[in-house]
């Protein structure tokens, strides 16, 4: 455990904290993209089935439990409770044709050929690219509430973060994962967009809107 | 091949 790692994980579990509290409070899912919720409870549950199989630390197992139930409690809320607010005809991003691709990837690409390790590849791959449907939608609809943006910016630093505790794991442990090194790179670069916008704007007490 | 990280990361 490194700093940037500790940072990493508290900023993941800022934002998923932001995003619940900013629906329950607002009794509205309006401008979240249900789809990518789905693809994050997918990202967890096909990540941590080790908690089954493995124990790392108490740390590590209340961290994966608190995100999985979390996920789930974000879509429940969003499909469910406050489906009345949910905005599905802004939240049109295919996403077979993002699951498809990343599913054949995981099968191709990945460390050992069993079934746990294909599905934490999975996750991986899936999780670089979870955020699409969101960033489509804000594209779509060309404005996103501050409360969203903060959202975002966390959960975009997380695997920033994550990058800079690879690269300490590297020199201090000798440890490197070339699966998830890339994969990190690619999300963390899908999020760059998003970044200028936040320092430009939203830090600035701008909206966050896009022009038309 | 590629060096596995041990998954004790989130």
């Amino acid at each position: 455990m490194n700093i940037f790692r500790l940072t990493g994980d508290l900023s993941h579990l800022a934002a998923i904290i932001i995003l619940l509290l900013k629906i329950w409070k607002s009794r509205s899912c309006a401008g979240i993209s249900g789809k990518s919720q789905i693809l994050f409870a997918l990202v967890f549950t096909t990540r941590y089935l080790d908690l089954f199989t493995s124990f790392i630390s108490l740390y590590n197992t209340c961290m994966k439990l608190i995100y999985i139930g979390c996920a789930y409690a974000t879509v429940y809320l969003i499909y469910a409770k406050f489906r009345a607010t949910y905005d599905g005809n802004h939240d049109s991003f295919r996403v077979e044709f993002l699951v498809v691709p990343v599913g054949g990837l995981s099968v191709l690409i990945n460390h050992d050929f069993s079934p746990l390790e294909i599905l934490w590849t999975f996750s991986i791959y899936l999780e670089s690219v979870a955020i699409l449907p969101q960033l489509f939608m804000i594209s779509k609809t060309g404005e996103a509430e501050t409360i969203t943006t903060h959202y975002l910016f966390c959960l975009g630093l997380y695997r920033a973060l994550y990058l800079f505790n690879w690269i300490w794991r590297f020199y201090f442990e000798g440890f490197f994962d070339m699966i998830a090194i890339v994969a990190g790179v690619v999300q963390t670069v899908l999020y760059c967009d998003f970044f200028y916008l936040y320092v430009t704007k939203v830090l600035k007490g701008k909206k966050l809107s896009l022009p038309a | 091949a590629f060096k596995q990280m041990e998954k004790d990361e989130l």
